[in-house]
């Protein structure tokens, strides 16, 4: 399903080269529940961003359901992506200017969606996250751990075949935390393939499999 | 120090009334060390942005040093505000053109210190948080976790006298987590007056004073 060979990821800054990646390999299948844990600044975003099609690796190739990445269209890509992948973002991104219930019919939207179906399907989403009451408000009307659980509803909401989760939990407390954990879980026993970044070693103990990112690279991963 | 008197923030939607703070009665001394936790949604934000004046009360009072906040124009708001508070956002603020160094000066031009002594600072206050290799990235180029540490120094910078920290570890990995509450504790043994939002309650443990909040109302409040 997912499969990385020697990635790399290196920024140029003047004289100096930042390796966020390196010699990353990583085979997914299908199904999959795995946590990604390391330190600030160890890479779990950069590699996320890579697998969910949102940036390029500079080194080393990556497929996805059999499409070589690299070479791919900008196009044909952001189409394998919109069909493929949910995305949550560490920093949520959400549109400012559109309400709760906007943002997460966005890409329902691109899936073509009719306008009473995707009204249904954003307010369920919503509801499920514990939303029902804040869908009307936009992003500054909303406190963090409500704009984050905006973010995880739109990335359910297509019912993607892979789940990327940057720190889903990060601003919720532990209870609601949990909750969102339990929805996720859900839907990797429902088929979903799962891969949450997460600071917390308790969360990532949830996980069939766990992989250690330091300094951009792998050091260590254990299967449950 | 700090003395809210029957605080209360209500937001109007439409024909709906959204009480973010109700009959807050809360004072606090120089040199407290408090938590304040709560659900998702409770009013932890809203209470820090009325106590560091970057929000009004829409009911109460808060007196900060023997100043009616609600009573000072808004040159003297934030000539008080600035001279007494730091403050760490729950979505860090920083200026995305502006390097991490820059970003952490800015609080010390507006301090009217020379430009030999803001770039000794900032890079003093960097190194303290693990950044002294990330002076020259912009907030773009940062990791989440090195945003967060950029707005800790920023809001460290003018050596405050009261700090105000909203999940200030909440993108940190345990251990650099670790590093900065002892940061934040050191400062307090000094003197500053530390408030902190958390949703960990292994951290809001360590404070002398915890609060709790549900619905906008303090529910709890623990002395040790
Ligand atoms: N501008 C606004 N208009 C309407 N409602 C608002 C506005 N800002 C905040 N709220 C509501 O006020 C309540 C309190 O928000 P606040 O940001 O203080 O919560 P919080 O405790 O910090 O939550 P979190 O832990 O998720 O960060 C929330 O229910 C939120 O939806
Ligand atoms: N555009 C960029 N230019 C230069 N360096 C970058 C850029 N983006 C990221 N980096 C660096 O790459 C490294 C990895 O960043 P990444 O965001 O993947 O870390 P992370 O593991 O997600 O950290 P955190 O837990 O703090 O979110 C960091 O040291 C960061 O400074
Ligand atoms: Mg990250
Ligand atoms: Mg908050």
């Amino acid at each position: 399903m997912i499969h990385l060979d020697m990635v790399g990821k290196a920024y140029q800054m003047g004289s100096e080269t930042v390796h966020a990646l390196r010699n990353v390999n990583l085979t997914i299948e299908s199904g999959d529940y795995i946590a990604v844990i390391g330190p600030s600044g160890s890479g779990k975003s950069t590699l996320m961003n890579i697998v969910g099609c949102l940036d390029t690796a500079t080194h080393g190739r990556y497929t996805l359901a059999d499409h070589e990445v690299a070479r791919l269209s900008g196009d044909r890509l952001a189409e394998v992506r919109n069909a493929t992948i949910g995305f949550v973002f560490q920093t949520f991104n959400l549109l400012p200017r559109l309400s709760a219930r906007e943002n997460v019919e966005l890409p329902l939207i691109y899936a073509g969606m009719s306008k009473s179906d995707r009204r249904k399907r954003s307010e369920v989403m919503l509801r499920r996250v514990g939303l029902e009451d804040r869908m009307r408000h936009k992003p500054n009307e909303l406190s963090g751990g409500q704009r984050q659980r905006v973010a995880i509803a739109r990335a359910l909401a297509t019912s993607p075949a892979v789940l990327l989760a940057d720190e889903p939990t990060g601003a919720l407390d532990t209870h609601t935390g949990l909750e969102i954990m339990r929805l996720l879980e859900d839907l990797n026993t429902e088929g979903t393939t799962l891969i949450l970044v997460t600071h917390d070693h308790e969360l990532a103990m949830r996980a069939h499999r766990e992989i250690r990112l330091r300094d951009g690279e792998i050091v260590h991963e254990e299967i449950r």
